[in-house]
C-alpha cells in the first residue's frame, strides 16, 4: 500500500509505501484512550511482477470499543457487528446502517463512509479491477480527514501523524535519475534523502485518480515513521498496537 | 385406434381418446402464467360425456378459457357475477357445463367443464391462469397438478423460469414415487431454466400392460434466485415496477412468542397428537435470546407460565413436559385465551421486560369456533383489537374445515399477521412446523418502501411490520416512463441492532433487452403482478372495511380491475359462449374464500410512498467532500519533469 501524509502546517505531502506479505495486518490508527483502532489486512496481487509481489489493503477493520462495535470492510461485503449481533451489506447496495452513534453509509461500488457521532469519520474507497486480469486484484483505499479528533496518544502508521512532526526540506538537487529531483529532509532528528514524485488521490476521479506531488521517503518510510514498519504488525483485525 | 402414426398400440377399451395433453408454464420474475390444453376425440358410435377437470392453485386467477367442439369454438369473457349469471340463464348451453368448484385439497381449486359430444367428434379445451410465486423457507415452489385421467398419445409439460436476478438453484423433487425417474429434463442457465416432462405412452402406464395412467399427482419445481449480491431487486417495465426484498445476511431479532393452543374436546385424537408433536419440535427450535410461554385453553384458560420465560434448555424441557400431559376436553373459549396471551405480552412490555429490539408474536392454533364465553366472532375480534398493543403480531392456524376461517383471517390481518388453514390429518404436525419455520426468524421490523418521485402512483401495501428470513416482501406500483429516467426507492427498516436504509436505482431500460431476448419471458409480467397483488390486497381490505360505504368503494375498484385485467376473481365470473351467442356456460369462483395472496406471509399497510422516516433522512456529510490527512489535492501544478514514483 502507498501512504500519503499531508502536513497542514508545513503544507507538504510526504509519501512512502510498504510491501509485505499477504495476510499481514498493519495498524493504521491505534488510540486506546478513545478506544478506536483501524487496521488493514494485506492482500497480494495474483502473481509477482518483475520478481516482486505487490500488496494492497484487501480488508479494513474498525473497532469502536466504547460503542462495542466492529466494522469489517472487505472488497465484497461490509459487516457491522454490535456485541453478538451483526448486519451485513454488500458493495452492490446503496445503503446505510446506523446504530446509536455509528453510521455506515455505502455508495454502490464506490465508497463506504463511516462516521462516529459528529466528531469522527473515515472514507473507504473500493478499487474494482477486471476480474480476469492476470495480476491485479480488488483493493481498498482509506482516507482520514485532519478534522478527526484523536487523542494525543494516537499512533499507528497514520495515527502517529495526527500530531504533525516538524520537517525541514532543503538542498533540492537533481537526483540520480535526472528526472527525479532529490532533497534532504530533517525529521524526528534524522536526515533523510527524499525523492520528488507523484501519488494518487482517487476520491474525485475513481479510475485514474488525481496526481498528488509529494516527497517520497524510501525504505518503507524509515525515519519518517516511528521505528520500523514491522513494528506495526498486529495479530487481529481489531487489535490495538502494542507500543514499547 | 390412432396407433399407426405413433407406432404405439393403444387399446380401444376407452371410447374417448386423449390425443394430447399439454401444460405450459412461464414464470417471469415470480409471475407465473400457465396454459393447460387437452384434445380428445370420441371414437365410439355413441355420444360421450367428456370432462376437462383441472386443479389450479387457490388464489390463482383464471384469465382465459376456450373450447372447440367439432369445429364450434366457445370463447370466454369476464363479466361481473350477476351479469354473467343473467347471460347464462338466457342461453344455457345444451349438454355442456362449466364451473369452478372448491376442492377439498388444502390450497387448490377445481376448474371443471363437462360436454357431451357426438360420435367421431373432436373437442379441445384450453385454460389459462396466472399466479404469483411466494418465497417460503428460502425457495419458490411451482406446482402443476397433473390429472389427465387417461393415457395421452402426446403428453408434455414445459416450464420456463426467467429470473433477471439469476437462478441460484432449481430442484424437481420426485413426487411420483420413482415412477418417472429420469423423465423430467432440467436445463438451467444463469437467468433462465427449462423443465420438460414428456413421458411416452409406455412410461405413462401404471404398469407395463395397464391401461390406467400413472400421471396423477403434482409435478413440483423449487427454485430460488441469487441474493448474495443485493438485498433488494427493483424491476421496472412498461410503466409498472415490481420490488422484491429478501435480505439474508442479518442477525435474527429476538422474539417474544406465545403459543395459544386449543385443547377442547374436538382436538381429541390425531389433531392433538400431531399438535403436541409439532410443539415439541417448535420449542426445540427457539433461540436462547427468545422468550416464550404457552397458553392452552378449552372452556378454561391455563398457562404453562403466567409470564414470558427465557428459552433456556431447562425451560424448554419443562414446557415440553407440560404439553405432553395435555388431555383435550371440553368447550372452546377463544376470547379469554387470546386476551390472556395479550395481557401477558402487554404486561411484559409495560414492565420493560422485553428487549427493545425484539418482536412479539402470538400463534393461535384452533380447530373450531368458540362455544364458551364470548361467542360473537366480531366481538372477539373487537376485544382483541382493543387490547392488543401495536408491537404484537397475531398469526392464526385453523385446523380442518369446522373453524370459521374468514374470522381467523380477519383477526390476524388486522393485527399484523396472517391466518393459514391446516389440514387435520397425519401431516398436521409437519404443516404446523412448516408454518412456524416461516415466522421463526424475524430479521427486520418496520420495513417501509418509499418511492420519492411524484410520478409514482398506485403503490401496493408498502409498510410491513416484520420481515422473516426465508420469505420475501413484494411491492409493486405504477409510474410514468415519460417523466422518469430512473426509478429510485428507499427502503427503511430496523434490524437486530441497527437501523437500515437501502437505496436502489433502477434504469428505465434495465430489463428491456433482457426480456426482448427471450421469447418465453412474459413482457407483461409487471402489470400482471401489480394487478394480482392489488386485487388480493383489496380483497382483504374489503373484508376489514369499517363501513358499508368503504366496502362498496373497494368492491367497485376490485370489479373494475378484474374486468380490466380480464381475470376471474370472487367478484367476477367467466361466461363461455359460442360465436352465435346462443349457447353459454358459466364458471364463477367459490364465493366464500376471499383468500388474500394465498401463501403470502405478509399483510401490510399503505403509507404515502414518499414519506421517508425522518431518521432515515439524516445522511452523513458527502463522502467526496471530506478533507483528509495525507491526500489533499493541491492546487499547484507540479513541474512537468516530475514523474510518478512507483515505490522503492
Amino acid at each position: 500500500p502507498h501512504f500519503i501524509i499531508y502536513l497542514p502546517k508545513s503544507q507538504k505531502n510526504v509519501c512512502f509505501n510498504i510491501d509485505s506479505e499477504p495476510g499481514k495486518i498493519l495498524s493504521l490508527v491505534s488510540d486506546p484512550e478513545l478506544g478506536i483502532s483501524v487496521n488493514g489486512q494485506l492482500v497480494g496481487a495474483k502473481k509477482p511482477e518483475n520478481g516482486k509481489l505487490s500488496t494492497y489493503f484487501g480488508k479494513l477493520g474498525f473497532y469502536l470499543q466504547h460503542e462495542d462495535m466492529k466494522v469489517e470492510i472487505s472488497t465484497e461485503t461490509i459487516t457491522l457487528s454490535h456485541g453478538s449481533r451483526s448486519s451485513q451489506l454488500s458493495w452492490a447496495d446503496t445503503a446505510r446502517i446506523a446504530n446509536q452513534r455509528v453510521l455506515v453509509s455505502v455508495k454502490k461500488e464506490k465508497t463506504v463512509t463511516l462516521t462516529l457521532g459528529k466528531e469522527m469519520s473515515f472514507s473507504i474507497l473500493l478499487h474494482r479491477v477486471w476480474k480476469k486480469h492476470p495480476v491485479n486484484v480488488d483493493f481498498l483505499g482509506i482516507y482520514i480527514p485532519p478534522t478527526n479528533k484523536f487523542s494525543p496518544n494516537a499512533h499507528g502508521l497514520l495515527g502517529q501523524f495526527m500530531q504533525e512532526p516538524k520537517i525541514h526540506i532543503f538542498n533540492e538537487r537533481p537526483g540520480k535519475d535526472a528526472e527525479k529531483p532529490e532533497a534532504s529532509m530533517e525529521v524526528k532528528g534524522q536526515k533523510l534523502t527524499v525523492t520528488r514524485g507523484l501519488q494518487k488521490d482517487y476520491r474525485t476521479d475513481t479510475v485514474f485518480g488525481t496526481d498528488v506531488p509529494c516527497w517520497f521517503v524510501h525504505n518503507s518510510g524509515k525515519g519518517f515513521i516511528d521505528g520500523h514498519y514491522k513494528d506495526y504488525f498486529v495479530p487481529q483485525l481489531y487489535s490495538f498496537l502494542k507500543r514499547p | 385406434s390412432l396407433s399407426e402414426d405413433s407406432g404405439e398400440k393403444m387399446e380401444d377399451v376407452d371410447q374417448v381418446t386423449l390425443y394430447s395433453y399439454k401444460v405450459q408454464s412461464t414464470i417471469t420474475s415470480r409471475m407465473a402464467t400457465t396454459i393447460i390444453q387437452s384434445k380428445l376425440v370420441n371414437n365410439s358410435p355413441q355420444p360421450q360425456n367428456v370432462v376437462f377437470d383441472v386443479q389450479i392453485p387457490k388464489g390463482a386467477f383464471i384469465s382465459n378459457f376456450t373450447m372447440t367442439v367439432d369445429g364450434t369454438t366457445f370463447t370466454s369473457a369476464i363479466k361481473e357475477k350477476t351479469v354473467g349469471r343473467a347471460l347464462y340463464s338466457q342461453a344455457r348451453a345444451k349438454g355442456k357445463t362449466a364451473g369452478l368448484v372448491r376442492s377439498r385439497a388444502l390450497d387448490m381449486e377445481n376448474f371443471k367443464t363437462e360436454v357431451n359430444i357426438l360420435p367421431g367428434a373432436k373437442v379441445q379445451f384450453e385454460l389459462h391462469y396466472q399466479e404469483v410465486k411466494w418465497r417460503k423457507l428460502g425457495s419458490y415452489e411451482h406446482r402443476l397438478h397433473l390429472q389427465p385421467g387417461r393415457l395421452a398419445k402426446h403428453f408434455e409439460v414445459n416450464v420456463w423460469i426467467v429470473e433477471p436476478q439469476g437462478i441460484r438453484f432449481l430442484h424437481v423433487p420426485d413426487t411420483f414415487e420413482g415412477h418417472f425417474d429420469g423423465v423430467p429434463v432440467i436445463s438451467k442457465g444463469h437467468q433462465k431454466a427449462h423443465v420438460s416432462f414428456k413421458p411416452t405412452v409406455a412410461q405413462q402406464r401404471k404398469c407395463s400392460n395397464c391401461s390406467e395412467t400413472a400421471v396423477d399427482g403434482e409435478l413440483v419445481m423449487m427454485y430460488d434466485v441469487n441474493r448474495e449480491e443485493k438485498a433488494g431487486e427493483l424491476e421496472v417495465f412498461n410503466g409498472y415496477f415490481v420490488h422484491f426484498f429478501a435480505p439474508e445476511n442479518l442477525d435474527p431479532i429476538p422474539k417474544n412468542i406465545l403459543f395459544v393452543i386449543d385443547v377442547s374436546g374436538s382436538m381429541w385424537g390425531i389433531k392433538m397428537k400431531q399438535t403436541v408433536e409439532a410443539m415439541k419440535t417448535i420449542l426445540d427450535d427457539l433461540r436462547a435470546e427468545d422468550q416464550f410461554s404457552v397458553v392452552d385453553f378449552n372452556h378454561n384458560v391455563r398457562t404453562w407460565r403466567n409470564d414470558l420465560v427465557s428459552a433456556t434448555k431447562t425451560q424448554i424441557t419443562d414446557a415440553k413436559r407440560y404439553i405432553e400431559k395435555i388431555q383435550p376436553s371440553g368447550g372452546t373459549n377463544i376470547n379469554e385465551a387470546l386476551l390472556r396471551a395479550i395481557f401477558i405480552l402487554n404486561e411484559a412490555n409495560n414492565l420493560r421486560l422485553l428487549d427493545p429490539n425484539s418482536v412479539s408474536l402470538i400463534i393461535l392454533v384452533s380447530d373450531g369456533d368458540p362455544t364458551v364465553g364470548e361467542l360473537k366472532l366480531s366481538k372477539i375480534q373487537k376485544n382483541v383489537k382493543q387490547n392488543i398493543q401495536d408491537n404484537i403480531s397475531l398469526f392464526s392456524l385453523g385446523i380442518g374445515f369446522d373453524v370459521d376461517y374468514d374470522f381467523l383471517k380477519r383477526l390476524s390481518s388486522e393485527n399484523h399477521g396472517i391466518a393459514q388453514r391446516i389440514y387435520g390429518n397425519q401431516d398436521t404436525s409437519s404443516q404446523l412446523k412448516k408454518f412456524y419455520n416461516q415466522v421463526s426468524t424475524p430479521l427486520l421490523r418496520n420495513v417501509q418502501f418509499n418511492y420519492p418521485h411524484t410520478s409514482v402512483t398506485d403503490v401496493t401495501q408498502n409498510s410491513f411490520y416484520n420481515y422473516f428470513g426465508g420469505s420475501e416482501i413484494v411491492v409493486a406500483g405504477k409510474f410514468e416512463p415519460s417523466k422518469l429516467e430512473q426509478l429510485q426507492s428507499v427502503i427503511t427498516a430496523t434490524a437486530a441492532s441497527t437501523d437500515l436504509v437501502l437505496e436502489t436505482l433502477a434504469q428505465m431500460d434495465d430489463l428491456e433487452d433482457f426480456l426482448s431476448k427471450d421469447k418465453h419471458a412474459d413482457p407483461d409480467f409487471t402489470r400482471k403482478l401489480w394487478a394480482y397483488l392489488t386485487i388480493n390486497q383489496l380483497l382483504v381490505e374489503r373484508s376489514l372495511a369499517p363501513t358499508a360505504a368503504a366496502k362498496r368503494k373497494i368492491t367497485k375498484t376490485i370489479l373494475q380491475m378484474s374486468l380490466e385485467h380480464h381475470i376471474v376473481t370472487p367478484l367476477t365470473a367467466m361466461v363461455i359462449e359460442n360465436d352465435a351467442g346462443d349457447e353459454r356456460m358459466l364458471a364463477d369462483s367459490p364465493p366464500q374464500d376471499h383468500s388474500c395472496c394465498s401463501g403470502a406471509l405478509y399483510y401490510g399497510s399503505r403509507v404515502a410512498p414518499g414519506s421517508i422516516p425522518s431518521w432515515a433522512n439524516a445522511s452523513p456529510t458527502p463522502a467526496m467532500a471530506l478533507p483528509v490527512v495525507g491526500a489533499k489535492p493541491l492546487e499547484s501544478t507540479p513541474p512537468p519533469h516530475v514523474i510518478r514514483v512507483e515505490n522503492d
